[in-house]
């Protein structure tokens, strides 16, 4: 464990959490991509199914359970409680032309052809593109609440944390997985241009709006 | 062999 590596977890939480409160303060999940969510909650259940077999340290343990635990109680709110809110026909990215493909990646570039192995390739693969339907949606309405834009650069961060934890355990630890940083680096580059637009935008006090 | 070690990132 280390600074980045925390920092890059709590992150991860910080931005699971502003969404769950966004949509709970407001009663609405106007501007959040439900798919992009549900292939979350995918995510993590194809990669934490090892809470079952391997037990890692309790603060491993505990997170995955309450990043799993937030995921569903996200898409609960979503698809069950505040579907009313729920702007299904901006959310029109076609999921199936990402979970294919990354599902036939995962079963032929993997470190080991087992189940449990190819079910934690796959959710790293997926992790890297889960985000497309939302950065699809806000292209597509041109814009985002600016609660939305933060939850956005916490995910984005903590995917740029974990690049910086994975050069500490090269250097520091000898230790290096070319799946994970691979895929953590495509993700990381999908937030490019939103980081440049939060950046220029947000945080100079204005709404995330995109030129038509 | 890397792939051996345990996953504890999350």
């Amino acid at each position: 464990m280390n600074i980045f590596r925390l920092t890059g977890d709590l992150s991860h939480l910080a931005a699971i959490i502003i969404l769950l409160l966004k949509i709970w303060k407001s009663r609405s999940c106007a501007g959040i991509s439900g798919k992009s969510q549900i292939l979350f909650a995918i995510v993590f259940t194809t990669r934490y199914l090892d809470l079952l077999s391997t037990f890692i340290s309790l603060y491993n343990s505990c997170m995955k359970v309450i990043y799993i635990g937030c995921a569903y109680a996200t898409v609960y709110m979503i698809y069950m409680k505040f579907r009313a809110t729920y702007d299904g026909n901006h959310d029109s990215f076609r999921v199936e032309f990402l979970v294919v493909p990354v599902g036939g990646l995962a079963v032929l570039i993997n470190h080991d052809f087992s189940f449990m192995e190819i079910l934690w390739t796959f959710s790293i693969y997926l992790e890297s593109v889960a985000i497309l339907p939302q950065l699809f949606m806000i292209s597509k309405t041109g814009e985002a609440e600016t609660i939305t834009t933060h939850y956005l650069f916490c995910l984005g961060l903590y995917r740029a944390l974990y690049i910086f934890n994975w050069v500490w355990r090269f250097y520091f630890e000898g230790f290096f997985d070319l799946i994970a940083i691979v895929a953590g680096v495509v993700q990381t580059i999908l937030y490019c241009d939103f980081f440049y637009l939060y950046v220029t935008k947000v945080l100079k006090g204005k709404k995330l709006s995109l030129p038509a | 062999h890397q792939e051996s070690k345990e996953k504890d990132e999350l």
